[in-house]
């Protein structure tokens, strides 16, 4: 369950913009 | 120069591309209770953009797998009630049958989006949050 919380963490961090 | 907080009313495209941004709109939508529908948009954005990656397949089925299992399979979820019954068949067929395609989640995505663009974000725009910050 850990296992996919992280994931979709990762995924959600993935499509944000970076500071800029 | 134009302050970021004034860029946010112009577009949810403005305000989701601010990090300030997306952080007050998140901290609004979770006293609304609807934080996820939030996460599910970045979630499916995350989701297309692994398609540059070749060789992570099993990534992305588990990611399928996550994201429909946290949003979608849940009929009383907030983002659940707000996709259409036929895109979450699409969705839950595609899962099932293990089709997983860059582009499985964007109509559910645009639906959501929609729901946040004549909904939430005009909430938000006027909300005590938004007007503080300012």
């Amino acid at each position: 369950i850990d296992s996919e919380d992280d994931l979709l963490q990762e995924c959600i961090s993935s499509a944000m913009p970076k500071k800029k | 120069p134009t302050p970021p907080y004034l860029k946010w009313a112009e577009s949810l495209h403005s305000l989701l591309d601010d990090q300030d941004g997306i952080h007050l709109f998140r901290t609004f939508l979770k006293q609304e209770g609807c934080a996820d529908m939030l996460d599910f948009w970045f979630a499916c954005s995350g989701f297309r953009k692994l398609e540059a990656n070749e060789g992570n397949e099993e990534k992305k089925v588990k990611l399928a797998k996550a994201i429909y299992k946290k949003y979608i399979l849940d009929n009383n979820g907030i983002v659940s009630r707000q996709i259409k019954p036929a895109t979450k068949s699409f969705i839950k067929d595609c899962v099932m049958k293990l089709h997983i395609d860059p582009a499985m989640f964007d109509q559910a995505q645009t639906e959501i989006q929609t729901m946040m663009e004549e909904n939430t974000y005009p909430l938000f725009l006027k909300s005590d949050i938004y007007l503080e910050y300012t």
